[in-house]
């Protein structure tokens, strides 16, 4: 289930409706100091069900909200779409005939969160459901994080064995 | 079960005896559990040995050969169990330039079955990179993405 | 006592309203005591304001923007209270060009008075730098002096 | 006073004695990866007293001495020696009128440990005492670690009054 595009609106600095397609082989993202770009992996994870959001950075979740600008004011919603490949039918029933698969997710001002697989609204649960034993999701080993690198291997023994878990 | 975690530590060195020395030019570095006999609750260590160096303690690496050694790993378990995408946020920022080199070729060569998606300053790892995205903040505080470059 | 650390936080934030908008090109920075009417037990804040961009919590910042809020701090506080000697190691790792140059100007700045050794990677630094010293490992795991080469 | 010259001996990597000598203005330390460059702080934070084996890379002190490699047999002793520039006689009594003064520390294998100013047998808090308020030894702003540029603004408030009390 490679991805095929992300789409950005109103999450953290991407305040304008932002797509990004992306193809097979290597894709690298550069850009200034502050411009953006962790931003697209923490989109990534969080539309992924990340609920967790010291892990995108933050304190709370609202912190993946546009917070305004000196031009801009802040937003009162974040919404972010991944449109995954399904070409070899990995994902479960009834996806299992779709090309393509698009999981969106929402949060509000207010706290309120809503989570739609194209374009149809659902529960959390039924995101981990369609991800369960397609790889897809914050897999130990899929995402590295900025400043993850070196610290990696220093984990403990006990960290170490999800990364074999996983495999198992 | 306890079969599957040996067959795992076992599937993952086989790929890491490949991965290790291209990466550092030599040595090797395997994985084994703290206690054999109790292969669901042991934990797992890593033990690393660099061309012409004594086998050291992880903490004794230099920033460098740690990214390195983690690479070599991460991509040794991408071959054994292959996930969708993988993302990978400035993790040539420790390397030299040889090191760099050699990360680049690594990459072109898992780049070729799975979908790679990293972020970097090094001009020589953006020439690894079939497409290129610019982001950019022409307005203070709001990112906006460029049309894309293919190399 | 209570009236030294309100004057010591004074004086850094003197410095810093000179270190980070040079290292931001604008923006602006201030330490403040969590509880002012306890300066002997209180936490130190650093508040932190990017050009064009709203006041942010340290966290969301990019991880070059944290470097170079960092490396502005620790310039105020040397302008301050000069330490004798000042030991960088890789701190302009997660710099882009841009910033790396900035870096560049300010370290001169500091290196007129300071004795200043750092560690780098990146080409652009070494040119700021007086003196080189290159390290090497010709026999395997045991690290020599080359010969300094003055810039 | 600044640091004039810096002799290592099998610490660490440095198995065959090594000096190298400073100079006014910025020097730079370069060289491919695990040649030997963060060695050299480890042997200038080592010498000035540093007693906590974890901030040096290690796990016990007696891995900061040669351990051996490919050609050369581990050492049975480890010996750094700073020499420092007094010329404006901020060192306390009975140094105040000395235009250099040479620290040397030195760990065998057996874990005895011994410490030295200007080659005459001294303790630890010899060392202490020497540099008391001049400013020399492991102050928090004065020595940045590989790695530790990101994390230092997040450290917790507390641990930032540590910097502002440096300055009080
Ligand atoms: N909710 C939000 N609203 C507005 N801006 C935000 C929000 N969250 C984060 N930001 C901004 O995003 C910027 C950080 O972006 P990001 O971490 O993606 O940068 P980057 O391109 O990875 O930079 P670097 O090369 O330094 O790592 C910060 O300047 C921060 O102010
Ligand atoms: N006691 C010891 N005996 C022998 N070698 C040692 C000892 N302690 C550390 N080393 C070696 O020193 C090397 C690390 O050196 P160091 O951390 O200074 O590299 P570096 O030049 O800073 O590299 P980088 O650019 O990757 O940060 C390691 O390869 C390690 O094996
Ligand atoms: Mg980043
Ligand atoms: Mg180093």
């Amino acid at each position: 289930m490679k991805i095929n595009r992300v789409e950005m609106f109103g999450f953290k600095s991407f305040v304008n409706k932002t797509s990004v397609s992306f193809s097979e082989g290597i894709a690298a993202i550069v850009g200034p100091n502050g411009c953006g770009k962790s931003n697209i992996v923490d989109a990534i994870r969080w539309v992924l069900g990340e609920q967790s959001p010291r892990q995108l950075r933050g304190n709370v979740m609202e912190d993946v909200i546009f917070a305004g600008s000196e031009s801009r004011a802040p937003l009162g919603v974040a919404e972010v779409t991944i449109t995954l490949a399904n070409g070899n039918g990995t994902a479960p029933p009834p996806f299992e005939n779709m090309s393509e698969i698009a999981v969106t997710r929402r949060l509000y001002r207010s706290g309120e969160s809503e989570y739609l697989i194209n374009k149809a609204p659902c529960r959390l649960k039924d995101i981990v459901y369609l991800f369960m034993d397609t790889g897809v999701g914050t897999r130990a080993y899929s995402i590295i994080d900025q400043g993850q690198i070196g610290g990696f291997i220093e984990a403990k023994p006990g960290e170490r064995r999800i990364l074999v878990e996983e495999v198992a | 079960s306890k079969e599957r975690v040996h067959e795992a530590i076992k599937a993952i060195n086989e790929k890491l005896s490949l991965t290790f020395p291209t990466l550092f030019g030599g040595g090797q570095a395997e994985l084994e559990l703290t206690d054999p006999d109790d292969p669901l609750g042991a934990g797992i260590e890593l033990y690393v040995q660099l061309p012409g160096k004594k086998l050291t303690n992880l903490n004794l690496l230099s920033g460098g050969e740690k990214a390195l050694a983690t690479l070599a790993l991460l991509f040794a378990v991408y071959m054994v169990k292959p996930s969708p995408f993988c993302l990978l946020d400035e993790v040539d920022a420790p390397l030299d330039e040889a090191n760099t080199e050699r990360f680049n070729s690594m990459l072109k060569e898992i780049g070729r079955e799975a979908q790679i998606i990293l972020i970097t300053h090094n001009q020589k790892v953006m020439e690894a990179a079939d497409v290129l995205y610019g982001v950019t903040m022409e307005e203070k505080g709001i990112s906006k993405l460029l049309s894309v470059r293919l190399n």
